[in-house]
């Protein structure tokens, strides 16, 4: 374990907190995309299977569990307890535009053939595109809740943490995987049109409006 | 230098 992803873990959990936190206070899940939800539910499911074969440490086991637990709250939250307040006729990304070639993509570059291996590098590809709906939705709307930029923001800054860790990990322990880092280069790239407009607008006290 | 799926990362 190093800083960088240390503080790149302590990201991706402010965000999905930030997130439930979002839709829990303000009794609202609009401007929320389900189905990136759904996708992110799927991230985990698939790549933490191996909470059930493979120990690392207790860190990893719980943090794995919350991921797990938290984005099944989500979807509970987004699809029924709120579901009145959820903005489907906004949220119209095609998902199998993603899973298809995900579900592809990983049965071509692989490190190996066995399930959990093939689940988890699923897991990195689907991962690397699975804040696309939501993006879609927030240039759909041309505008964002300046709490869903946080969210967004800290979403994004997780991967591009992990970018670092994973140099620092290449230099320190001759480290490299090719499928976590090519996918973790490309999520952070969508991120990047939505980074600049955080940094230009939301941290100056403005709101998140796309330029018309 | 090492490839392999990081178990360790989350």
């Amino acid at each position: 374990m190093n800083i960088f992803r240390l503080l790149g873990d302590i990201c991706h959990l402010v965000a999905i907190i930030v997130l439930l936190l979002k839709i829990w206070k303000t009794r609202s899940c609009a401007g929320i995309s389900g189905k990136s939800q759904i996708l992110f539910a799927l991230v985990y499911t698939t790549r933490y299977v191996d909470l059930f074969f493979t120990y690392v440490s207790l860190y990893n086991s719980v943090m794995k569990v919350i991921f797990l637990a938290s984005s099944y709250a989500t979807l509970y939250l987004i699809y029924v307890k709120f579901k009145a307040t959820y903005d489907f006729n906004h949220d119209t990304f095609r998902i199998e535009f993603l899973l298809i070639p995900c579900v592809i993509l990983s049965l071509l570059i692989t490190h190996d053939y066995s399930p959990v291996e093939l689940l988890w590098t699923f897991s990195i590809y689907l991962e690397a595109v699975a804040i696309l709906p939501q993006l879609f939705m927030v240039s759909k709307t041309g505008e964002a809740e300046t709490i869903t930029s946080h969210y967004l923001f800290a979403l994004g800054a997780y991967r591009a943490l992990y970018i670092v860790n994973w140099i620092y990990r290449y230099y320190t322990e001759s480290f490299i995987d090719g499928i976590a880092v090519v996918a973790g280069i490309i999520q952070t790239i969508l991120y990047a049109d939505f980074f600049y407009l955080y940094i230009t607008k939301v941290l100056k006290g403005k709101d998140f409006k796309l330029p018309a | 230098y090492q490839r392999y799926r990081p178990k360790d990362e989350l």
